[in-house]
């Protein structure tokens, strides 16, 4: 655990007086193994742990606290600064319905999430979403958004068309004219690079209002996390995050990577397969899981 | 016309940090870097010693460490060849066996049959049937909701027809839960009682995007079962999969095929110059 590490590397601060560059290096080399084991991406974690050294040295070394349990409060506000103090909800206070839309990589948990997401908005915001599927590539994903949308008792919105831009200027029509107050669409995995998948995306957004793009992304994503990221956020444009499959032990460096380039809020989490395992992001918690 | 080798330090860094933003551990990629080192000492060539040279000595060292002689896959040389295919949670399993199943069909030519076995997962069974349609296999899925049952009912099945080979796919889980372990050991178990021996291949599918928890997988799959090796997938993406190094070298598994990209034909023999070669581009 980084904590463990830091504590004992900070027996060296024991009788000084004042927190300098000697004596939390070794500290300071344990941090950004301990980050980049937990998968936080390189540059960002040289980012982190230079402010860590800025927010340190030079600071008194407090008498009432052990060393460890200073400079370990001092890295963890350094994390938070990065994933934010706040809890940040979805841009749906609009007049219906309200759209949302999954982006990520493949296999990242996009399907899953919005059906987690939608039985969320009925059961905790009394609302009353609807869904539909714009993935027209991998099989059986419409049928798979249609047994999770039964599972969570939601509105279906079926498919009008073969063509993806169609699927959604439609599902939006059908789901005003139904009364529905917000609209989740799902679509298919795709890497950032893919420039055709990427400008579909970005078709999607010329002819259908979307309110929240979430992007939705693996806990267990490597370095590559901040590319993602980026070009997600900077191509299509993304109101928030979501991480994934959180249950396991992946330390989710990568949710540390992609706010720090896009500067999204990270919304929600998912812990499991189950409909219910979706929950509102705490940045603290965050923390001290990346922590160890 | 031969000169000593000299590295400096800022161009050692930057191919350990090259390493380590290729999802090589940090701790692999110290060791990668020491014996690289210490091979450069008392070197002398006649070569250009600039970034190529050096580069090309480290994609040696890494290729060494991922080659080994047990690549290929291997099928039962008497009878039904048992192929379990486990790993995570959306790291590419069932799409692996629809084109792991096309490579069998196309380029050895045995009599192929794919098994549902997850049975939890909503609309699984029907995306596996659309790749045995695809390919043009035989499929085998049932009404249990135990998986273990749906192989050993598959299997009975396969003997029936003369089908060579079976590859069943299984729900994805999490390395950390450990009911869904000990239910993936169980299906092993089905399978050694029944054939009298375990699985000719038991692959772990890894998430090539995936970083260093990708090693905490292997290391809690291979607790659960028998592994005999790896197969990577969306090596299409930008990510590199350092994790192979340590996968191969620490946790002594042979990676057997790469998966780049989401079509029938996106399935590679897994090849440690070209795999060593990439991780630098
Ligand atoms: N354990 C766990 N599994 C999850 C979680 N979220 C999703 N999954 C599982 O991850 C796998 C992939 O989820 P999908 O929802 O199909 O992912 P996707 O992003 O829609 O995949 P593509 O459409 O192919 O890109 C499924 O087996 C899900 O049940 C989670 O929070 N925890
Ligand atoms: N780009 C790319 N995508 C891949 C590759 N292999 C699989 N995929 C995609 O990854 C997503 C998940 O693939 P699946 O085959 O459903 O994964 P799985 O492991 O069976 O998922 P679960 O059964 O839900 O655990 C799909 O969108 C696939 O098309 C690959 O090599 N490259
Ligand atoms: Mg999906
Ligand atoms: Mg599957």
């Amino acid at each position: 655990k980084i904590t463990d590490k830091i504590t004992s590397s900070f027996k060296k601060l024991r009788g000084h007086s004042v927190i300098t560059d000697k004596n939390i290096d070794e500290a300071l080399k344990e941090i950004r193994l301990g980050l980049l084991e937990a998968d936080v991406n390189y540059k960002v974690v040289k980012s982190l742990v230079d402010s860590i050294k800025e927010a340190s040295v030079g600071k008194e070394v407090l008498k009432s606290v052990s060393p460890g349990e200073q400079f370990t409060k001092i890295f963890n506000d350094e994390l938070i600064k990065i994933l934010g103090s706040e809890t940040e909800y979805l841009n749906i206070k609009v007049s219906p319905p309200a759209v949302i839309m999954m982006v990520g990589l493949q296999g990242s948990g996009k399907t899953t999430t919005a059906a987690k997401l939608s039985k969320y908005l009925k059961e905790k915001e009394k609302r009353n979403p609807c869904m539909v599927s714009a993935d027209i590539y991998r099989p059986a994903a419409i049928e798979q958004l249609k047994i999770l949308s039964n599972q969570v008792k939601v509105g279906f919105i079926e498919n009008s068309s073969q063509d993806v831009i169609e699927i959604c200027k439609n599902a939006f029509k059908s789901a005003y004219n139904q009364g529905y107050d917000t609209l989740i669409i799902d679509t298919a995995g795709r890497l950032q690079i893919d420039d055709s998948m990427i400008q579909e995306l970005k078709s999607i957004k010329s002819e259908v209002t979307i309110h929240e793009t979430l992007l939705i992304i693996d806990s267990m994503l490597g370095q590559e996390a901040i590319n993602v990221a980026k070009t997600f956020n900077d191509e299509v444009g993304i109101e928030g995050i979501a991480l994934t499959k959180l249950d396991g032990d992946a330390r989710g460096g990568a949710a540390l990577s992609a706010k720090f380039i896009t500067n999204k809020p990270i919304k929600f989490y998912g812990s499991g397969e189950k409909m219910d395992a979706l929950d509102i992001f705490h940045p603290d918690r965050m923390a001290s899981r990346i922590l160890g | 016309n031969r000169k000593k080798v000299v590295i400096d330090d800022n161009t050692v860094n930057e191919l350990q940090e090259a390493l380590i933003l290729s999802d090589v551990s940090f701790n692999s990629s110290e060791r990668i870097i020491k014996k690289f080192k210490d091979g450069l000492k008392n070197q002398e060539t006649e070569e250009e010693v600039n970034n190529e040279f050096f580069l090309g000595i480290l994609q040696k060292e890494i290729s060494a460490m991922l080659d080994r002689d047990d690549l290929n896959i291997n099928f039962e040389p008497g009878g039904l060849s048992v192929f379990i295919i486990s790993g995570v949670n959306g790291s590419g399993k069932t799409t692996t066996i629809g084109k792991l199943a096309n490579l069998i069909v196309s380029e050895i030519g045995k009599k192929v049959m794919i098994v549902a076995a997850d049975t939890f997962r909503a609309a699984a069974i029907s995306q596996l049937e659309v790749w045995a349609k695809r390919v043009g296999v035989e499929f085998f899925s049932n009404e249990s909701k135990d998986p273990s049952s749906v192989v050993y009912s598959a299997i009975e099945e396969a003997e029936k027809k003369d089908v060579e080979v079976i590859i069943i796919d299984t729900a994805g889980r999490l390395g950390t839960n450990n009911d869904l372990m000990m239910e993936l050991s169980k299906i092993e178990n089905v399978i050694k009682k029944q054939m009298g021996k375990g699985p000719i291949e038991n692959l772990l599918v890894l998430d090539g995007t995936s970083g260093q928890n990708a090693l905490s997988q292997i290391e809690k799959f291979k607790k659960s079962i028998n592994l005999t090796g790896i197969v990577i997938t969306k090596l299409d993406s930008t990510s590199k999969a350092g994790f192979a190094i340590s996968a191969s070298y620490d946790y002594d598994l042979p990676i057997k095929l790469i998966g780049v990209g989401e079509t029938l034909h996106d399935l590679l023999p897994f090849v440690p110059d070209d795999f060593s070669k990439a991780l630098f581009d």
